[in-house]
């Protein structure tokens, strides 16, 4: 703070402070909520912004005439086909069905990650480490290999699967057009205000599919009274029903949401419990037991309610857990929105484990070694294709149709300028 | 909340320069400089300035065999809240938590003494 009372500093601090508590781009010089750069919630968090000196041109938006002299929306399509002189998006994306994705979640969502090898002695070495500032700048979260909005190649084990880069594979137009807007704890309480980070012009923009999943966070905390200070159901109403309001104002027409529903925790303890932590594999002695009781203890446990040895707690947890969802479930089939459609899907962790399990996996595989808490890489690539494959059975309107110029696209514009 | 992370961060931390002395047979000085190097270059300054601060106390603890959670408590990184019981990571070492703290502590004063006496 006395460094920040400097005049010189003012400017500076004022503005670091905006963007932590908003969750926008650090790097934004034109101010359109999308970045040249990649961490300090840059391109990792959102599509690439193509040009940041130009606020009307960002990854989402409809084409600006047919973006015939310049790419507006930054999908890596423009210019003027030589032979018709009719404009490539035009005749690749008109009625295409065009549509961004957007996630509102948690630290899941966002993909929490603290690599073992940090850890590890066995492991430890420079190489190790040289992604340490890149981690601690995205927040420890890794949301470019993430199940919703992962665009890059996994470089910290499994691999990279994503409801974004589905949605791209089907129509190329999508190409960059991604929101990962979640946070380490985000509840439906505290998303209120990160929703408003959302970056979608409603009268401008493409409709955007919008995943709602904060999947543990309204029964997680550190208390030591963890159940009291649980979201309660009509709190989850009254907060999701605001999320949901705030979305109709801002998502273009014909959108489409999908809640998820939370998870449960018990899994986790299940299979972890008697397991060695990282750090006690050296030695044999520290296991997910002990590492649960000491987070507890000092009151900074990401989920008493679960990650403890007191059974009955755990399933007390696990039940409101489950009146949440149901909630979730009841909005999604009483409520109408004058822009989006609504659907409610459980959290695939069910499935997740048997589809893992049939490939030879082993269930804690399937939990992130350092935390003890969040679903890994694996999980989050696996969780991807159960949920497609349940919107392409259950909801097809949702994903869109099938962009038959792919192939075209993909020879003129070849990666269309990259991730 | 943020005490009980700073203790977290501190057994973490003291762990991996034990383990890592004891996986190289190195001496716990060592092993911190290793963790320093393992470091990206532009954030090795303020490792050097940890180890610097806490590196001694660290290491004459490590050397007696104190395991994290005891040096943690000794250097004050880990708070015992009233009327709540002693947190640790590890197993409790044979001649109980307290009494291993009230050890460290002991031993730290002495080392802080002998470090002003050099001084002066």
């Amino acid at each position: 703070p006395s460094v920040c009372s400097f005049p010189l500093l003012a400017g500076l601090c004022e503005k670091i402070k905006y963007v932590i508590r908003n969750k926008l781009p650090f790097e934004d010089f034109d101010g359109d909520k999308f970045s040249t750069f990649p961490t300090l919630r840059g391109y990792h968090w959102r599509g690439r912004d193509c040009n940041d000196k130009n606020t009307t041109v960002y990854p989402g938006r409809r084409p600006v005439n047919w973006d015939a002299k310049s790419d507006s929306n930054c999908n890596g399509i423009w210019g003027v086909d030589p032979k018709d002189g009719i404009p490539y998006e035009e005749k690749f994306c008109k009625g295409a069905d065009s549509q961004g994705v957007v996630l509102l979640g948690d630290s899941a969502g966002a993909h929490f990650h603290i690599p073992p090898e940090w850890m590890t002695v066995t492991q430890m070495s420079a190489k190790s480490f040289a992604n340490l500032p890149m981690a601690f700048t995205d927040e420890l979260d890794w949301p470019q290999f993430s199940e919703i909005t992962g665009f890059l190649n996994s470089t910290i084990g499994g691999w990279t699967d994503s409801l974004y880069l589905r949605l791209r594979r089907r129509n190329r137009c999508n190409h960059r057009d991604l929101q990962n807007i979640s946070q380490n704890g985000g509840s439906s309480g505290n998303l209120l205000y990160l929703i408003k980070s959302l970056a979608r012009n409603q009268l401008l923009d493409n409709p955007a599919i919008v995943i709602y999943a904060t999947i543990g966070n309204d029964v997680c905390n550190g208390y030591r009274d963890t159940l009291a200070h649980m979201t309660t159901p009509q709190e989850m109403f009254s907060n999701v029903l605001q999320a949901l309001r705030y979305l109709d104002s801002r998502l273009p027409n014909g959108s489409h949401v999908i809640l998820t529903g939370l998870v449960d925790g018990r899994f986790l303890w299940d299979n972890l419990h008697d397991r060695y932590h990282p750090l006690g594999q050296l030695n044999r002695d520290v296991t997910y037991s002990q590492l649960y009781s000491f987070l507890d203890c000092l009151q900074v446990s990401p989920c008493s309610g679960w990650l403890t040895q007191n059974e009955t707690l755990r399933n007390l947890t696990s039940e409101r857990a489950l009146q949440l969802s149901n909630v979730l479930k009841e909005i999604a089939r009483s409520e109408k929105f004058a822009n989006f459609d609504i659907f409610y899907m459980d959290f695939p962790l069910r499935q997740t484990a048997e589809e893992w399990r049939k490939m030879g996996g082993k269930p804690w595989q399937l939990i992130e070694p350092v935390d003890g808490f969040h679903p890994s890489q694996i999980a989050a690539a696996l969780g991807t294709s159960i949920t497609w494959q349940k919107a392409l059975h259950e909801w097809p309107q949702v994903l869109g149709k099938e962009n038959p110029f792919n192939d075209q696209i993909e020879a003129i514009f070849k990666d269309q300028g990259g991730h | 909340l943020y005490k009980g992370h700073t203790c977290v961060g501190c057994v973490l931390v003291v762990s991996v320069i034990e383990q890592l002395a004891q996986w190289h047979n190195s001496t716990v000085k060592a092993a911190m400089e290793r963790l320093c190097n393992y470091i990206p270059e532009k954030l090795q300054g303020v490792c050097y300035v940890l180890a610097e601060l806490y590196g001694p106390y660290i290491a004459e603890l490590i050397d007696r065999e104190m395991n994290a959670d005891v040096v943690c408590h000794s250097l004050k990184l880990c708070k015992q809240d009233p009327g709540q019981p002693l947190c640790h990571l590890y197993p409790p070492p044979k001649v109980g938590l307290s009494t291993a703290i009230r050890k460290a502590k002991r031993i730290m004063k002495t080392a802080k003494d002998l470090k002003i006496f050099m001084g002066f």
